[in-house]
């Protein structure tokens, strides 16, 4: 199973819209998807069509270990489960801060469970607490969503260092694989400015011995597109709202990328 | 002096991009005002033009009580002060949950300075904990960025509540006064049904005895504008950037309608 933290503590720059319609897209082409809710705000579980309020057993239990992960994950659309999220999740992580092992809470339930999936995605809070601490433990690829914007970047080198602090104590195997460009306007000087700036990094840090030495730029950016705002709405994934829009094209042809290693023709 | 928190735990809304600009307005205006960057993620501070690494007394140092308000507030620009977060910020939410009466650490602060200001605005990360209860004990009114989609109303209800909290017990002062439509598109379908989603739920709320019941929609929404996206590279507000595009006349006018209380012509 590939397990992907969808991370950035930067809020709004796409993690749950690019959790959702990726993993929609990879359940379509067969592949069997988890996808769990690590965000008190319970996004992802509203943008797949839940209701936060009516979850019994989802990821706070999960994490207070009163029940298991697999009694706990509802089929939410063919081949795609979801570990949904409540609003008791907001006291998860100020009730953590004291338990032994306080993060690989998360890592163990998912390695307890019996189910198999293909993939594994995390959707996280737009903070480096606890909570996505967790999500670090847990898996083995990073996926950074960023916005084209100057402060969208700024959070970015505290976050590798976060991702290297949790290679070098918690988990050896985390590795920053992909980082993907959100709300990308190519007729703007700010979106390829910053795509550089990013590829520059990149390649200064290609040799080095770091949790993001692999990194690279997904080669589909997602375009801004009004469609994928309106989608959760109606508990919508893209492909359902509008399959043809460059939303759906866009996360279609991503999901492509992640599943092959490459853009496939 | 008016206390104003922007706050909206959904990320990446125009928090810190309207209070920049808001308070540039009014410090253009003739105005003295006082911005505090609350958030750990210091975009306050980067936006002005500041780096956040080299702020020796700031945010932090006032909340662990190791320094003042009036010896740790530098004058950014004319008439415009800010008090500026440094990356020690992000230990003083684990530092102050021990403390007695932790939710009223900065008003104390605030109360303490010998400075007149005839503006405060505290800008806040995207998270309802320790950090923004300090904001929403510390002022009188409270205005709510909102980005017109369909994720960026989910929280909305926990906003309130948690305010309605904080206005019970630490604040009886406490007040919504303004939502602030922010990345306004009228072309859009979403931006306007949003907006009719908000007023039909203000005009419901009208005569409650609730600490948003006099809350209204600023008339002045501020409209998508990459140039907002491009002013905070260069360490300026958008008035020094480009001060003749959508997003100066924007925030002008904004500002206009906070201060006269309503749109002058
Ligand atoms: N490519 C896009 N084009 C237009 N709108 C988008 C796009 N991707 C996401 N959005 C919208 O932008 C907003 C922010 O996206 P989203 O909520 O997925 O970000 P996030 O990083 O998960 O936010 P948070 O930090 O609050 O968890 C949402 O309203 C979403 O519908
Ligand atoms: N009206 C606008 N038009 C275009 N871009 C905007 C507008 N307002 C803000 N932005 C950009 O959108 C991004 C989010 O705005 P901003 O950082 O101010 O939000 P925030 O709510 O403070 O985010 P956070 O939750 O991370 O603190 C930034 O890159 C900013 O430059
Ligand atoms: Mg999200
Ligand atoms: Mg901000």
């Amino acid at each position: 199973m590939r397990r992907i933290a969808v991370i950035n503590q930067k809020g709004g720059v796409g993690k749950t819209t690019s959790v959702v319609n990726m993993a929609a897209a990879l359940a379509a082409m067969g592949q069997k998807v988890l996808v769990i809710d690590l965000d008190p705000q319970g996004h992802l579980t509203i943008h797949l069509g839940h209701d936060a309020e009516k979850i019994e057993k989802g990821t706070y239990a999960v994490l207070a270990q009163s029940a298991g992960l697999d009694e706990s994950i509802i089929e939410t659309r063919p081949n795609l489960f979801l570990l949904p999220a409540n609003i008791h999740l907001v006291g998860a992580e100020s009730e953590l801060v004291s338990v032994v092992g306080r993060e690989i809470i998360l890592k163990e339930a998912i390695d307890a469970s019996q189910r198999q999936f293909d993939y594994l995605f995390v959707d996280c809070a737009p903070s480096l607490g606890l909570l996505t601490l967790n999500a670090l433990a847990a898996v083995d690829e990073v996926m950074i969503p960023v916005q084209p914007h100057f402060l969208g970047l700024q959070g970015f080198g505290k976050l590798l260092q976060t991702i290297e602090l949790v290679n070098k104590r918690i988990n050896t195997s985390l590795k920053v694989r992909w980082i993907l460009l959100c709300m990308y306007d190519n007729r703007l000087s700010l979106s390829s400015e910053v795509k550089a700036d990013i590829e520059q990094f990149l390649a200064s840090t290609k040799d080095a011995n770091c949790a993001w030495a692999g990194a690279q730029i997904l080669p589909v950016a997602v375009r801004r597109n009004i469609k994928l705002a309106e989608a959760p709405s109606y508990g919508k994934t893209i492909f359902e709202y509008d399959g043809s829009c460059n939303g759906a094209q866009d996360y279609r042809k991503a999901a492509e990328c992640i599943h092959y290693g490459k853009l496939s023709n």
